[in-house]
Order: C-alpha cells, then structure tokens, then sequence
C-alpha cells in the first residue's frame, strides 16, 4: 500500500 | 480539496467561532470543559509541528495558525479572564485527561507511518484528537442546562467529523495513493463519540426543547 505522508489535512 | 473536505474545515471553523463568540462577549464558558480545550491545543501543538517545515498551502498555514491560536486563546480565557475563569463549572468537568494523554503518546510511537518524530507526533496529535472530546461529553451529561451555544459548539465539532469521513471516502476513489489507515481509523472512533450526542440534539431541536443528555 503506497502511504501519502504529506499531511495535507488540517 | 473537494467540497466535503472544505465544508468539514468551516464547520470546524465555525465551532471554535461559536466557542469564542460565547466566551467573548457573554463573559461565560458554563458548560465548556478546560479538560477538552487543554487537550485540543495540545492536538493542534503537536500536530502542526511542522508549520514553518511543510508548507502545504497558504490555506492550510492559514488554517493551521487559527486553530493554534483559537485554541490557545480559549484556554487562556477560562484559566486566566478574570470573569470567564469564575463562570467555569470545575466541580463537573472531573475527567481526568492527563491519563489519556500518555497512552495516546506510547500508540505514537507503536503506530506511525515513519518513526520520526515529526510522523510520531502527528500520529500522538490524531490518536489524542480522537479522544479529546470525552470530557466535553461528560460535562454535558453532568450539566442541567446546556445553554445552545455549548450545545451548538459540540454539534460543530461533530459535523466536522463526519464531514471528514465523506472527505476520506471521496479522496479514497479520486486519489489512488491516498491511503491514511490511521487517521482514517482514528477518525471513524472519534465519530462515533459523537453518536449518543447527535441522537438527543436532533431530538431536541425536532421537538423543539432543551437539549439535555441523560446521565
């Protein structure tokens, strides 16, 4: 599974 | 961003306004509990860490520097204001919210997505998010009259919650690598929270009375 840990979200 | 995420974000807005606006000019925060607003800076502190590091946005450092201040404010208010301080019903607001700060820090550093202490302390900042809201809870079970700006406050806050949820489920099919189990799992908990409150509030305002929780 790819993880996207660039917290984009508040 | 899609519409459920931004919708999610003004409601969370618009919660601390309503927050802000009663203890501002109604001098009074009966019914609201330091414990929860003392954990939700803290949410917030170790969350946006990383504010001068990870520039997402001017909307999201926007964003970020509200929600720090506005929660910091609101703790300064009820622990410092010297008329707000004495509206605070400390007798009811017993939830002792020190002890689910550490296990919430010890689940950081077991479930991250990278142990750093960036990730750490976000992952801390989404596990203490989630259960931030219980002494908020207890209090309105343990307040006779809930006056509509508190209860307002907390169905704000829930809204932003489940507006979140649709934001994820949207952002699951539009953006294939878009994968955050533990916000995600975080997320659904803290909702839940929320369930037993949703049910009277609508209740009440469907038979147009005071919200009141039973014990």
């Amino acid at each position: 599974v790819m993880v996207d840990i660039d917290h984009d979200e508040l | 961003m899609n519409l459920f995420r931004l919708a999610g974000d003004m409601t969370h807005l618009v919660s601390v306004v309503v927050l802000l606006l009663k203890i501002h000019t109604i001098k009074s925060c009966a019914g609201v509990s330091l414990k929860t607003q003392e954990l939700y800076a803290l949410v917030f502190a170790a969350r946006y860490l990383d504010l001068f590091v990870h520039f997402v946005s001017l909307y999201n450092t926007v964003m970020k520097l509200v929600f720090l201040a506005s929660s910091f404010t609101i703790v300064w208010y009820m622990r410092r204001h010297k008329i707000v301080r004495r509206t605070y019903d400390k007798e009811h607001d017993t939830f002792r919210h020190h002890f689910i700060v550490l296990p919430c820090l010890v689940l950081g550093l077991l479930l991250n997505e990278k142990f750093t202490f960036r990730e750490v302390m976000w992952a801390f900042s989404i596990y203490l998010e989630a259960v931030a809201i219980l002494p908020q809870l207890v209090l309105l079970q343990r307040t006779r009259n809930i006056d509509n700006l508190t209860a307002q406050y907390v169905f704000f806050l829930g809204a932003y919650r489940v507006l979140y949820i649709f934001n994820w489920i949207y952002r699951y099919f539009t953006e294939p690598h878009f994968v955050h189990w533990i916000s995600w799992i975080a997320g659904i908990v803290q909702t839940l929270l929320y369930g037993d409150f949703f049910y009277y509030y609508i209740l009440s305002w469907k038979n147009n009375v005071k919200l009141e929780l039973p014990a």
